[in-house]
């Protein structure tokens, strides 16, 4: 009954990917 | 994105296990449709009693998905694991599936993040319920160990109270920047949660909803969880990620959509958290039990405790003589019985008391060791050998203090020999050794003539002996030479008779007689 594989297009993300800070 | 502790002891609350509740049953379940702020919200609340027992962290696809990177849906993941209710978990990073954050799963620690500042909700060893921030070394800790951790993005209640504020500073709120991080804690979602009640018990937070269009944000869900009592909870990841899983079926609306975009497709993620039946801790009730309702029945008779780790030999102690073995006390030497309690009796020593005891001559023998230890008199290992001459007391370790290095008695050291010397003894020191005429006498002695006067006397004795030895020797030659004349047998009275020189005819000697006058 599966639609198969999701878009995963409802994304939720903590922190934004436009940050390129390394880790401190 | 946040500095990395990696020593000491960060911000967190760690509540005990509760004691165990006979009977308690599976994990309840509960189906709402709320309001939050005039928005009709579905979602699901699940509690589960004994958390150590009932609760998971499961990698995608079973063990080795986080090495492998892998995704997998939460229906995946869920169903051959057995749980009864399951919900997506931490976070991941969605181009490469690598699992974010701490993960422990089933007491494998399954990756650390080196001391990440986000927020960690954990088990350990003993039951105890951890929620908030941890260093590297508090997620590697041995003494007390975590069976199941994860790690979340803001910790939404502490202590009964609303911690988003806080947790904004701790988990790097990028204020100055595009402020995505206080979008996130803000904007309606579907969300997930996980903590505990004051009960102890496990709590799982379930809310649909579509980001920006549907569900609720962070406050919204922090108030009710407060209100159902939830005292730690931190969130986990939301929007398209949120998954609710019911004995092993979808049972939530996922917000991703599908290929055909007219159907709602649930994600593939990375960890899960389960709730299952209760479970052995360890499973394998440490290889001395079987696991019965979540309960380790313990094998043997000395096997204890929740995991079967533990020996008792019961109150005694073994008698502090002994080792508590998983086949009973196991007696130091010298000792013996099931409590370790009865010394070695009856000439026995060592192990069991198996060995024989071979002192002589009343010597005592160690229980343990066997060793003699001998009585004044007698030496050696076995205590058979008397003292030598000059030597007395236990051991033999006594000079003899007598003039002239006389010998003294082995046991009590007395230069009053009690025994008569040997033979070896006369002929070497005798004349020393014999006591003096002006020894005074003691009371009861008597004494009339000197070692040399006995001497003499005996010898003189011995003498005359040999002499009428000699004496009767002869005698008893030279009689037997006159015996040996002596006539044998009746004698016979002849009368004489006149003969003139004539012998009678009768009386004349037959030839080869040899009768004598004096026969008969």
């Amino acid at each position: 009954f599966g639609g198969g594989a999701s878009l995963d297009d409802d994304l939720l993300l903590p922190y934004s990917r436009l940050r390129a800070r390394p880790a401190r | 994105d946040c500095a990395r502790v990696r020593a000491g002891s960060r911000e967190h609350e760690s509540w005990p296990p509760s004691p165990a509740t006979p009977g308690a049953g599976g994990p309840a379940v509960r189906t709402f449709v709320s309001h939050f702020a005039g928005r009709a919200v579905a979602g699901h609340l699940t509690r589960a009693a004994q958390p150590l027992r009932t609760f998971s962290v499961l990698e995608p696809g079973g063990p080795g998905g986080c090495a492998s990177r892998r995704r997998a849906t939460v229906e995946e993941t869920a169903r051959p694991a057995g749980c009864r209710v399951a919900q997506n978990g931490g976070f991941f990073r969605m181009a490469t599936g690598e699992c974010l954050g701490n993960v422990v799963s089933d007491r494998r620690r399954v990756s650390s993040a080196g001391g990440l500042q986000n927020a960690q909700f954990g088990i350990r060893r003993d039951g105890t319920l951890v929620t908030g921030y941890l260093s590297e070394e508090e997620v590697l800790d041995t003494e007390n160990p975590f069976v199941q951790l994860l790690s979340g993005v803001v910790w939404l209640i502490r202590n009964g109270s609303v911690y988003i504020n806080e947790s904004q500073a701790a988990e790097c709120d990028e204020t100055q920047e595009t402020g995505s991080f206080s979008k996130f804690v803000n904007v309606i979602s579907a969300r997930t949660a996980v903590g505990h009640d004051r009960k102890g018990q496990l709590v799982l937070f379930h809310a649909d909803g579509q980001t920006e269009q549907r569900g609720i944000n962070l406050w919204e869900m922090a108030e009710f969880l407060l209100k159902q009592d939830v005292v730690n909870a931190i969130n986990l990841d939301g929007g398209g990620s949120a998954t609710f899983v019911l004995n092993g079926t979808l049972a939530s609306y996922p917000s991703d959509h599908c290929q055909d975009n007219m159907w709602r497709c649930p994600r593939s993620v990375s960890t899960v958290v389960c709730v299952h039946e209760p479970r052995c801790q360890p499973p394998d009730c440490s290889g001395h039990g079987t696991c019965v309702e979540g309960r380790c029945q313990c094998t043997g008779h000395y096997w204890r405790g929740a995991a079967c780790d533990k020996l008792d030999c019961g109150p005694s102690n073994c008698s502090q003589h002994g080792l508590c073995t998983e086949t009973g006390c196991r007696c130091e030497a010298g000792w013996t019985g099931s409590n370790c309690s009865e010394a070695c009796t009856n000439g026995s020593f060592g192990e069991n008391c198996a060995k024989k005891c071979q002192c002589q001559n009343g010597a005592a023998c160690d229980p343990a060791q066997g060793t003699c230890t001998c009585p004044p008199g007698f030496t050696g290992d076995t205590c058979v050998q008397e003292c030598p001459l000059g030597w007395h007391g236990p051991g033999c370790q006594r000079p003899c203090e007598c003039e002239h290095q006389c010998p003294c008695d082995p046991q009590t050291g007395n230069c009053n020999l009690t025994q008569a010397p040997t033979l070896n003894n006369i002929f070497s020191r005798v004349k020393q050794c014999l006591q003096p005429p002006e020894v005074t006498l003691r009371t009861g002695e008597f004494s009339l003539l000197t070692g040399t006067s006995w001497l003499a006397l005996t010898l003189a004795l011995v003498f005359l002996l040999l002499v009428s030895m000699v004496a009767n020797v002869f005698l008893f030659l030279g009689s037997r030479a006159e015996w040996s004349r002596h006539l044998d047998g009746a004698y016979v009275y002849h009368p004489l008779q006149e003969m003139n020189g004539e012998l009678l005819a009768p009386e004349k000697e037959q030839p080869g007689d040899a009768r004598s006058p004096f026969k008969d």
